[in-house]
This record gives C-alpha cells, structure tokens and sequence, in this order.
C-alpha cells in the first residue's frame, strides 16, 4: 500500500480488505488544520478477488458510493459514478466515482494517470518476491534487492525509489521523478498472484517512451490477465498505442471501455488476456 | 475467502484540496507524522518506509 502527499493533493492505495474510505473524514478534517478544504475526490479499483470478506464501508460499490456521498462536503457538487468493463458478470471491470466543486479543477490540464493491474504472474518470476526463510533482514535492504533483481529499478532509472520487502513474500515500491510518482505492489503466491503499476505524467511526454516503460513493466511480471486503465483529459488520446503494445507482448484485447467523469478527464478501462 | 487477508486489486482514493495560498505553506506536507498516522490507523495501515523530494512525501504502507 502506499500513500503520497502533495502541498494540496493526497493519493491513498491500499491492497488489502482494508476500509480505506474511513481515512475520508480524517483527511479532510487534518487539511482544514491547515487552512485547506476538499474540492475533488476520485475513487478508483478493479474488481474483487474475494468480495465475501470486504468489510464496510467496501461491501460493494453501491455501498462504497453512498459512503462517499455521505462523507463528501456539500460544496462537491458535481458527482459521478460509473462502473466500465463488459455488461456480463465475468470479465475484469473498473470502478470509477469523481466529485468536484464549481472550480472542477480536479484534474491538471496535461496530466494523466495510468494504472495498470495484473494477475496469474508468471510462477518463476513471481518467485523473486519471495524472502529467503529466516534470512535476518530487514524489509528495506531486501526490497532493495528485489527492485533490482526483478527488473524494476530498469522501468525508471531516473527515479528515486523506496521500496520494501514483505515477510514472507510481498512488495512495494514508491518512486519519485521530480513531481511525478510511480508505485509497484506485488503479491506473489501462486493461487492469487497480483502485481499492480501506477504512474503519472504529461500528455506530452513521448508516447513511445511511456509504451516502453509499459513494456518494461508488463515484461517483469509475464502475466495472464492485465488491465490498462489511463485518465487522460477528456479529448486526448495519450492512451492509444497501448493495446497494440501489449498485444506484442502476447496479450490479447478483450474489452474496453470509455467515460468521462466531473473533474477527471475521461478514463479508457481495457482489459486483456495473455495468449499462452 | 482470502487466505492471506489479501484482496488484489487496490483501492485507490485521491483527494485535491485548495486553500488561499496553499503552496506558501507546503499545504498538507505540513501534517506532522503522527497526524498520519493516526489517519492510517483507521484504515489499518502503518508507515513502513518514507522518503520525501521538493515535490512530495511518499510512504509505503504496510497492512
């Protein structure tokens, strides 16, 4: 899990059956100590692997949207939620809610996110995520190592990195360009193996780099199943290119989705399966 | 059920703020450590590593 805090943005993630939405009040009422009120919210996940033990307020998404509804001030008014992915009940999907204030500047003009979220990894690969038994370390030197074994620390040389090693298996990584992150958690056993990427950028940046570090990332853990969701300023098209990269790793189109939420941008949610 | 207490696909929550000048101050990098903490505490997570640049504070979290 991994948290980032700006001067006026904060960026919580959480893998876990955590009840991430009950940090809502607390934050909000520790930004008003230092003279800051809410003026966006972007609540983002896939779906659940095991929906049976999501504790409210995450019981469902219907549930988790009225607990943000509840919870948001008044000022937010324009509000949106909206699940994309295919209309049958198999099949990945992503769930989006946004709010904003009159000032909707929840979103920078250039700026766009992408998160990307990846199952049935590789065994071999998966298996660098693991400790040595009893190996007398700490979480930090590990992970470390693991970052530079596992090919992550290639993904972004320039980046500033914190990363740590789980016992007995497990990683997180937090990296900082200047005033872009990017954030890599894995867990690696076999019956639900999962690896996540996030990062941020410009529209303008070089598109074929950003394919490339897609590349890199999708090549150090070799999964199934991944999805692709890219929030992009409503009108630019920063996420195109991305499926005819995964499909040259082997990956395969099942589905994509588009819409666009108060503040946000528009987010594309594609999904897609390996070949093998 | 999930064995490990692991879900899988994260949550992600991201929040934006304004102020009159929030930059001047460094805006939310002001909340002092414990103050975050006891945030995270009532999402069940704890500071496991922190590193910081000009730009922001990163934390990886553990659960």
């Amino acid at each position: 899990s991994s948290l980032f805090v700006y001067p006026t943005k904060i960026i919580i993630k959480t893998c876990g059956t955590t009840q991430l939405l009950k940090s809502l009040r607390p934050l909000v009422e520790s930004a008003a100590t230092v003279g800051l009120t809410l003026s966006g919210c972007r609540y983002t996940r896939g779906t659940f692997i095991f929906p049976g033990v999501q504790p409210f307020p995450h019981t469902s998404f219907k549930d988790e949207v009225f607990y943000l509804e509840e919870n948001l001030p008044d000022n937010l008014v324009y509000r949106k939620a909206a699940v994309l992915g295919p209309r049958s009940a198999a099949g990945e999907k992503w769930h989006v809610f946004s709010a904003c204030d009159d000032s909707c500047t929840l979103m920078e003009d250039d700026s766009y996110t992408v998160e990307i979220c990846m199952t049935e990894l590789d065994r071999v690969l998966a298996k660098k995520f693991f400790r040595r038994f009893d190996d007398r370390r700490t979480g930090d030197s590990v992970g470390k190592e693991m970052t530079d074994v596992t090919g992550i620390r290639d993904v972004n040389r320039k980046a500033l990195i914190c990363d740590y090693a789980f016992d007995p298996c497990g990683y997180s990584m937090n990296g900082l360009a200047g005033g872009r992150y990017s954030t890599v958690h894995v867990t690696p056993e076999d019956d639900f193996s999962y690896a996540s990427f996030e990062c941020v950028g410009s529209v303008y940046d070089d598109r074929e780099e950003f394919l490339r570090l897609l590349q890199k990332v999708v090549k150090v853990f070799r999964p199934a199943k991944l999805s692709v969701a890219t929030t992009c300023p409503t009108g630019n098209d920063f996420w195109k290119g991305t499926a005819k990269t995964m499909e040259s790793l082997g990956m395969r189109l099942r589905s994509r989705a588009a819409d666009e939420f108060p503040g946000a941008g528009t987010v594309v949610f594609q999904a897609f399966s390996s070949r093998r | 059920m999930a064995v490990s207490g692991f879900e899988g696909f994260e949550k992600r929550l991201e929040l934006y703020f304004s102020g009159d000048d929030p930059a001047a101050g460094n805006g939310l990098r002001r909340l002092n450590f414990y103050t975050i903490e006891k945030i995270l505490h009532t999402v069940q997570c704890t500071v496991v590593s922190a590193v910081g640049n000009d730009f922001f504070d990163s934390y990886v979290l553990s659960e």
